[in-house]
């Protein structure tokens, strides 16, 4: 793991009592290396260790810290304050006149469905009466897989019949919202690409019409170097709010996180850790932080 | 952008980039890199298209031999396992390759072995309907396991000779879950002596470098005969397809290129390969 091989850096070099910028150049070779292995985007990645480097040179190794200790702490400083950002911006924002919008998208297979589901559940058990769109007409038995989940928490599904089409359903869930005072509509879109653009505008045309407060990107914790792609054509489309990593019970490093959240500054709100609606977890940004280190 | 076609520091530079960038991986891209190195000494390449070329060669090699579908040389039925992480598009895939055999004018039938996720029988019985493939089911929350012995009950005396099983989405970290894949293949291997033909595991091609855990977990649990790779109509390069078919020798045979029953196309090495580089 990252701090072996930091140590190892360190043993074949003198120990010092300040950190030379030899030391900290063989050093961050093995933490680039590790976030790649995480799959942080490669600029991001260089971009994050060039950062790192500034703070590290000269920095005095301190007492009680080997200097890899030094540069590890250093390193997961950085991270966590990147990750963690701007007190508050992991919050979901739902002040304001009921009923407050929440809109997810992503790419296909995410998680979006499931965590339309969790956060009804987590918003009920927080004292709101949450309700459920079904804004997905593409996919085989979406509906029915909302639906479904609904039951199970009982809570309510607004959709329609088969033909509707999906911006129409999202804006008429609106008006149902405030006949039945509910007082936080989750809308549940399609899985699309982003550079999909008929798929891209259905979206557009979706946040244009009901100003949703929160637009979460529901990401998957094991996506790979596109990320950054992905999530900048969402948030220049649709002005993402936060995103939500999902998988995050298995083992995959969730460097998508590092990635997107520097491109465009967009905080994790949560992470989806499991399949049942309670696995649904705030995000903490030094345990991310240590993940993605390995 | 290079002025000249020599083999300068900035090549070797690009060519790390655009592979890490696809999802290859840091120690495979390594592995590549070390040697076309040692490869532009052997052979004295002069220039950087010659490395390409060499690139590409080593790239179709990691890959390995094209390889299409087996099917059954004993029984009269086929039975292929479909298997993966959540969302990978399983049962998609399972739907596309039923469209596929039907056409090709195999007697085709589907096993609704994921009885956990929400509607995730109501997905397999309206991708039946549409394709015309009869599917086997029970109620949600039954025995996955009770199903496929089911299924291939009902395949043997409808006399079909595809039988496609379809299972629930699970992470490879999962004990529990990886136990219950074991039973349904012990199943299937009771069942019909030289089943299941195929173990076919679904990777998203967005997936990074999980996707080699994910792997060697499947195999190593229950063995791979055959990976499919879906998604790769997206951005994403699928990268990681080098690492897994060299390190677990496992071809990979199919690709999905999109959300129709018409987007699943034969895995071509040579297309695979320059599409890395597009
Ligand atoms: N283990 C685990 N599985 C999850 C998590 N979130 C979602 N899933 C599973 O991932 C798969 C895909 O979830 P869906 O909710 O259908 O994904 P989606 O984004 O709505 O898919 P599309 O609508 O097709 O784009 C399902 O098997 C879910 O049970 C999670 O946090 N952990
Ligand atoms: N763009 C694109 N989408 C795909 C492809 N294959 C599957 N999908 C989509 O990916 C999503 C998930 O597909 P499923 O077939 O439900 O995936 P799964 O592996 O069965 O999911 P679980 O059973 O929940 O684990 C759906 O929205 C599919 O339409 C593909 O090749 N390209
Ligand atoms: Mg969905
Ligand atoms: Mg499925």
């Amino acid at each position: 793991n990252l701090s072996k091989r930091l140590e190892g850096i360190f043993n074949n070099l003198g120990g010092q009592g300040r950190l030379t910028e030899e030391d900290v150049n063989a050093a961050l070779r093995e933490v680039r290396l590790a976030l790649i292995e995480a799959d942080v985007n490669l600029k991001v990645a260089r971009q994050f260790v060039d950062r790192v480097k500034e703070k590290a040179i000269g920095a005095d190794v301190m007492g009680s810290l080997s200097p890899a200790q030094q540069v590890l702490s250093i390193v997961n400083e950085e991270l966590v304050e990147v990750l963690g950002g701007v007190e508050g911006d992991n919050k979901l924002n739902l002040g304001g006149t009921p009923p407050q919008i929440i809109m997810l998208v992503g790419l296909q297979g995410s998680g979006k469905t499931t965590t339309a589901a969790k956060l009804a559940n987590y918003l009920r058990k927080q004292g709101q009466r949450p309700l459920l769109v079904a804004a997905d007409m593409y996919r085989p038995a979406a509906v029915n897989q909302l639906k479904s989940l609904g039951r199970q928490l009982t809570i309510p599904v607004y959709s329609e019949a088969a033909g509707a089409d999906p911006v129409e359903i999202c804006v008429n869930s609106l008006d149902y919202a405030r006949e039945q005072a509910n007082t936080v509509v989750i809308l549940d879109t399609a899985g699309r690409l982003n550079i999909d653009e008929r798929m891209m505008n259905e979206v557009i045309n979706i946040r244009d019409r009901l100003h949703p407060r929160e637009v979460l990107l529901v990401a998957d914790a094991m996506t790979g170097q596109e990320a950054v792609h992905v999530a900048s054509d969402f948030n220049q489309a649709v002005s993402l709010t936060g995103m939500i990593l999902t998988k995050m019970d298995g083992d995959a490093r969730g460097g998508a996180a590092l990635s997107i959240r520097t491109v465009t500054g967009v905080p994790v709100k949560f992470m989806g850790v499991g399949e049942k609606t309670d696995a649904l977890e705030p995000f903490y940004p030094d345990r991310l932080a240590s993940r993605i280190l390995g | 952008v290079q002025e000249t076609d020599t083999i300068t520091d900035s090549l070797w530079d690009e060519l790390e980039e655009s592979l890490l960038g696809a999802d290859v991986g840091p120690s495979t891209t390594l592995w590549l890199i070390e040697r076309l190195r040692q490869r532009v000494s052997d052979e004295n390449l002069q220039t950087g298209s010659q490395v390409q070329y060499a690139l590409r060669e080593e790239l179709s090699t990691l890959l390995g031999k094209s390889s299409s579908l087996r099917f059954s040389k004993q029984s009269p039925l086929t039975v292929i396992l479909v298997i993966g992480v959540n969302g990978s598009g399983k049962t998609t895939t399972i739907a596309k390759m039923a469209y596929r055999l039907s056409q090709e004018g195999h007697q085709v039938m589907l096993a609704a072995g994921d009885t956990f996720r929400a509607a995730a029988i109501d997905q397999l019985q309206e991708w039946g309907n549409r394709i015309q493939v009869p599917v086997i089911s029970q109620k949600p929350n039954s025995d996955p396991g009770a199903v496929v012995f089911d299924a291939l009950q009902a395949a043997q005396s409808r006399g079909s000779d595809v039988l496609i099983v379809d299972t629930a989405g699970r992470l490879h970290t999962k004990f529990n879950l990886m136990e219950e894949l074991k039973k349904i293949n012990k199943i299937i291997q009771k069942f019909v002596p030289d089943g299941p033909h195929e173990l076919l595991m679904v990777i998203d091609a967005t997936t990074g470098q999980n996707a080699l855990l994910q792997a060697r977990k499947f195999a190593e649990d229950i063995g791979l005969t055959g990976v499919v790779i879906t998604k790769l109509d997206s951005t994403a390069k699928g990268g990681f397809a080098f690492a897994v078919a060299d390190d677990l020798g496992v071809p990979i045979k199919f690709i999905g290129t999109g959300e129709k029953v018409e987007n699943l196309m034969p895995f071509e090495p040579q297309n695979f390969v320059a599409a890395l580089f597009a």
